[in-house]
């Protein structure tokens, strides 16, 4: 019950024959409080636990929906997508497909990510095209020519070099990058 | 058969839910159909179809290809389940015995299906079950229940609410990982989920906290049973990692929970799981700032917060068994007769294995010491209260007394256990940790422990010491008052005997 | 120590243990935008 009961503890060569360092002196908290979400500060404090996606990391692979409300004035707004009257549908793709045009570019971005391998992700990235943007394959990201900067073909034309706007669905906005870009990269 | 009838029905009730919106009108008029057609209008036919729509939803997990959509059946399920609890008018039975009867036929069926010789149990759609049941819920209760049309409902449906985590909450107490290993991974993540947990945590009056202790004790004792100090099997291991995140978020999320049942927690947590036991203590109320620890000029007196009596939830009065009498009217009067009688009270009838840092077993009911020393700690709070600071902040008061005649009349084993609880007490500033500072530097300090005094000093000094060398959190009180040792003009540390005996000790406490 | 038995249908819960994805809020009516379509292998693949 004294002093030298702590000597396995302390002694590093002693720690993995008598005790398991990693629970009793536990490790640097800071990457498990990042990986929570957890900040330092006191005053930045937010809630974890309502977005809490698994005891784990290694099966927190994906967001998880938490609690949400939707007013009942977000269900009424009359013509919305020129619907009329009726809440707008999108019961058939034949029908409805032509909806996705009327879409706001940030939609469209929304709905792409949301929906992999679906139809909607299919409609969304030919609308996308269609307002000139295109999908960067390996970076994952849409991205558009900044229409205030001419770009400069590399020779061999394999790429050009110049100002264009990503959208980066992490901060969920578009951004300003000046970027090589390969035109075997983009579709 | 009646069997096949009630599968067909479910398989229906899936099929109609992949076709049309949850709040269409054909999903009401499904469920008034069940009821009128007596699908479902007596136990007996309500056991027999919660029975063949578990066999279906698990039945059809385990057949779908891993990649499809493996859940349909189970989530229709669970949309059954809450629609039934909403859309029903409840005469005969209650809202609560008819979740539970639900409830109890699953739990039935889980079992057999866990009991299977041929291994090929798998806790998802189970898990999946009651995740699921616990969105769907959310989703029909936001703000109220103003999805429901009817005030009455409303009213009745937010009155169950409370019942509705709380059967929830014994469901998974009968599932904890000691009894159902098979599911363990599963339970903890459920115990933890984000439509379980917060709102536990959250509901009023704290009706959702003994359920939570409740939980989180099957979860500690889980982890104690098998804990061995050098051969932690690698799932306890990732047991233990997943509940030192789960802590970290419920600390974050909602401090007060740990600050005031910091008592009954480290009641069931191993001694060996050091870093876990400090986030447990180092918890403090939302928004309080704390002084710096390490300021020279700190006086802990002088901190206002430490005049507030910190909450606990759970009173350790409750665990003081036949021991209650004689700690109480010691208190009011101190005498040998009583002291003896509560020495000798603190034995266990036989030694047991523990796993510490230096022991291997136990021969005093440690939970009995803790009540006592924490008994102790609320009495003297209240008594300053009463009457006035100087009745406590007193080495002849029978508080102090009290627990300095446990440590002079106790064995070595007795003298740590007792010392660990005191030290559990040092955490924020608060009434506790101003009265327990006060009493373990009196203690350390005292001059009547006669042949004794070494040994009190050397288990007070590792107790504390034992708090600081793990990574941190590390508690408030703990660095103050080890602070107040260390410069302490009265004793110089670095010249105990005990001290200058282990160099490496010797060493760390000169960096201090 | 662990029975042997409760030590294997321990290590069979871990490597079945849900993930996010499991826990997820349950959708049980997809509209036809959101039915499975074959679409470029590089797009994203999980929401």
């Amino acid at each position: 019950y004294g002093l030298k009961a702590l000597l396995p503890l302390i002694r590093r060569e002693d720690q993995s024959t008598e005790y398991d360092p990693s629970m009793t002196l536990g490790i640097d908290l800071t990457s498990v409080l990042h990986s929570l979400g957890i900040q330092g500060n006191q005053q930045g404090r937010q809630r974890v636990l309502d977005t809490f996606q698994s005891p784990w990391v290694e099966t927190s692979r994906s967001e998880v929906e938490p609690r949400f409300f939707v007013p009942e004035s977000f269900t009424n707004i009359p013509n919305v997508l020129q619907s009329g009257a009726q809440d707008p549908v999108f019961n058939s793709v034949q029908q409805d497909h032509a909806k996705i045009s009327l879409f706001q570019d940030e939609t469209l971005f929304y709905l792409f990510y949301k929906h992999p391998g679906s139809v909607v992700q299919e409609l969304t990235y030919l609308e996308l095209r269609k307002r000139n943007w295109r999908y960067h394959k390996t970076l994952k990201v849409w991205l558009t020519k900044d229409p205030m900067m001419e770009p400069a073909v590399a020779p061999g034309g394999a790429s050009e070099r110049g100002s264009y706007v990503f959208f980066d669905p992490q901060r969920w906005e578009k951004c300003q990058r000046d970027f090589v870009l390969f035109y075997n990269a983009i579709m | 058969t009646n069997q096949e009838k009630m599968f067909l029905v479910f398989t229906e009730w899936v099929k109609l839910l992949q076709r049309v919106p949850e709040n269409d009108i054909k999903v009401t008029v499904f469920i008034r159909q069940m009821m009128d057609k007596g699908v479902i209008n007596s136990t007996d036919n309500m056991i027999q179809f919660t029975k063949a729509a578990i066999e279906l939803s698990v039945g059809s997990f385990k057949e779908s290809d891993p990649t499809s959509e493996v859940f349909i059946a189970t989530d229709a399920f669970s949309k059954l389940i809450v629609k039934l609890l909403v859309l029903q008018d409840f005469t005969a039975l209650s809202r609560s015995e008819y979740l539970r009867l639900m409830i109890s036929v699953i739990t039935m069926v889980f079992s057999e299906d866990q009991g299977m010789a041929d291994n090929s149990f798998n806790e998802r759609p189970y898990f999946r079950l009651i995740s699921s049941l616990l969105c769907q819920w959310e989703d029909v209760s936001g703000h109220n229940f103003i999805k429901i049309q009817d005030q009455q409902f409303r009213n009745e449906l937010i009155e169950f609410t409370p019942e509705f985590y709380n059967i929830i909450a014994s469901f998974l107490h009968a599932f904890q990982p000691i009894a159902y290993p098979g599911f363990s991974f599963a339970w903890i993540t459920l115990i933890s989920h984000r439509m379980f947990l917060p709102k536990m945590l959250s509901l009023p009056g704290k009706v959702g906290w003994s359920k939570l202790i409740l939980l989180f004790t099957d979860l500690l004792k889980f982890m104690a049973q098998y804990t061995k100090k050098n051969d932690v099997p690698d799932a306890v291991s990732v047991v233990y990692k997943g509940a030192l995140r789960v802590f970290l978020a419920v600390a974050n999320d909602a401090p007060e929970f740990l600050v005031e049942n910091h008592y009954e927690l480290l009641n069931n947590l191993p001694h060996v799981y050091m870093q876990l036991r400090n986030v447990i203590l180092s918890a403090i109320p939302k928004r309080m700032v704390l002084p710096n620890p390490y300021d020279p000029q700190l006086s802990i007196g002088d901190v206002e917060s430490c005049q507030h009596v910190p909450n606990v939830f759970y009173d350790p009065v409750q665990d003081l068994k036949n021991l209650k009498k004689p700690v109480d009217n010691y208190l009011r009067i101190p005498s040998a007769s009583l002291l003896r009688v509560i020495s000798t009270g603190i034995f266990k009838a036989d030694q047991q294995k523990d796993s510490g840092i230096g022991y291997d077993s136990v021969s005093v009911d440690t939970k009995l010491i803790n009540a006592i020393v924490l008994h102790v700690g609320i009495e003297a709070a209240l008594e300053k209260d009463k009457t006035t600071a100087t009745a406590i902040f007193n080495t002849k008061s029978s508080y102090y007394a009290l627990l300095a005649s446990m440590l002079s009349e106790g064995t070595t084993e007795v003298r740590f256990h007792v010392v660990q609880a005191i030290v559990n007490q040092l955490r924020y500033p608060n009434a506790h940790t101003l009265w327990f500072n006060y009493v373990l530097k009196n203690l350390f300090l005292s001059e009547e422990w006669g042949p004794s005094f070494a040994e009190i000093q050397e288990i007070i000094i590792r107790t504390l010491l034992e708090r600081v060398v793990t990574n941190k959190p590390h508690c408030w009180g703990i660095i103050v008052t080890f602070t107040e040792l260390l410069k302490s003009s009265e004793c110089s540390i670095m010249t105990l005997p005990f001290v200058k005996d282990v160099p490496e000790v010797e060493h760390i406490i000169k960096h201090l | 120590t662990m029975p042997a038995e409760m030590a294997s249908q321990l290590e069979s819960s871990l490597l079945n243990c849900p993930d996010s994805l499991d826990a997820d809020t349950p959708k049980l009516y997809y509209n036809s935008l959101s039915l499975p379509h074959p679409t470029s292998i590089f797009f994203p693949n999980e929401t």
